[in-house]
């Protein structure tokens, strides 16, 4: 099974047409294995990334080299992910 | 908690045979109303099971809700769970339903992609795509959401294998894709096709593969707009309402462009919840009032196709 342990959700509201270029750059970048949860649309929808733990600096480092803002929505999936299993288990007892 | 009479939780997530074991039961209890149909087998050969809601009648106008495609959304499937028992509760004692289901059938498809949704539950919490195999790759799997025939590989898709909006070899290449296709073209009479995804709160309508306008834009659009009208009456959810192209991007071989250029007119696709920082991980707490605000929509949409045949 699949695990993430420390791969983080990240959260940008994006202010400008050049972040979007710039985010889906990023969304080109294969090395990273980027997951984009919500895509760089428009300004009016915020964009989510799943980031795996190895490529979390220089995901951060590619976003505060643009000033683009973002904050952590989800710190560490894998807890999020073994809540949410642990309460289906118990349910189904 | 919200328990059917098998002692069902609706505010809980679910694996596959718990979901198809419960789908008996809802059965059981409402032999005049509620059949099961197989309308084909995945992949790796599971079924995938219709639920049929007549009362009668023989290919009568018919409405099409299908969650799950996308295996990861699960807020999706489980609003599916709730919103079928919603639908066998209510009938004979909701007056607006009733007349409905005297003149017309619900067709759903909760687990649209159940080789998907075992393997979110077994092996990738992440998986969103079809489980085929992709000859020449060591990739699997294709976004069932972009091997419809409508702008089939145009822009908003990927020819890549390993991408996930990988749009597979050909239209319809996923049989899980094929089965739904067939149901539908052999019924012939299906009024209005909805797609229930996860998340971001958008209720949209065609077209994904281009930005023009559809014929019907103005009339998808109100329809639409006084769906989410009472969709947020209840906890104040806040939904965008739009064409897909216009509102998110363009994405090509979606399942409500091909429904809509079939003549389908009332084709719309839902985006759920999250409203908050959870994103496909949706707590179980929030599947009921995600259910229930999505109702209000959903039933807003079917009175409206009921009272506007064509």
């Amino acid at each position: 099974e699949k695990v993430f342990i420390g791969d983080q959700v990240i959260r940008i509201n994006v202010e400008s047409e050049e972040q979007i270029q710039l985010l889906q750059a990023l969304e080109r970048e294969q090395d990273w294995e980027l997951d984009f949860w919500l895509h760089p649309v428009s300004t009016e929808l915020p964009v989510d990334i799943r980031v795996p733990y190895s490529s979390l600096s220089a995901v951060k480092d590619y976003l505060s080299a643009h000033n683009i803002p973002f904050s952590v929505m989800i710190n560490n999936l894998q807890e999020l992910l073994d809540e949410e299993k642990s309460e289906m288990e118990e349910n189904q007892m | 908690r919200e328990r059917g009479t098998g002692g069902f939780n609706f505010g809980a997530y679910h694996p596959l045979e718990t979901i198809y074991s419960w789908m008996d039961t809802l059965v059981a209890e409402h032999p005049n109303l509620i059949t099961k149909v197989e309308i084909g087998r995945s992949y790796e050969n599971r079924p995938m099971f219709v639920l049929k809601f007549s009362t009668g009648g023989n290919k009568r106008p018919a409405i099409w809700i299908d969650t799950g495609i996308h295996s990861r959304e699960w807020v999706s499937q489980a609003t599916g769970v709730w919103t079928a028992n919603k639908i066998a509760a209510d009938y004979g004692t909701d007056a607006s339903l009733t007349s409905l289901l005297k003149t017309m059938d619900i067709y759903m498809l909760i687990l649209a992609n159940p080789d998907g949704y075992v393997y979110t539950h077994t092996s990738d919490r992440m998986w969103r795509k079809t489980r085929s195999r992709n000859p020449g790759s060591m990739c699997r799997g294709v976004d069932p959401n972009r091997n419809w025939d409508a702008g089939f590989s145009g822009p908003g898709a990927s020819n890549k294998p390993c991408s996930d909006s990988y749009h597979g070899p050909s239209a319809h290449s996923e049989v899980e894709v094929k089965n739904v296709v067939n149901l539908i073209k052999s019924h012939g009479n299906f009024k209005s096709f909805i797609s229930v995804h996860a998340y971001s709160q958008l209720l949209m309508y065609p077209y994904g593969y281009n930005c023009r306008d559809v014929s019907h834009q103005r009339e998808l659009d109100s329809i639409g707009r006084a769906a989410v009208q009472k969709l947020t009456s209840l906890y104040g959810t806040r939904y965008k309402v739009g064409s897909i192209c216009k509102i998110i991007y363009q994405a090509s071989g979606g399942s409500i462009d091909w429904s809509y250029n079939l003549g389908i007119k009332y084709s719309f696709a839902f985006e759920l919840r999250d409203t908050g920082r959870y994103g496909f991980i949706l707590p179980a707490n929030q599947i009921i009032p995600t259910a229930s605000e999505t109702w209000l929509a959903l039933k807003h949409i079917m009175e409206y196709v009921r009272d506007h045949p064509y």
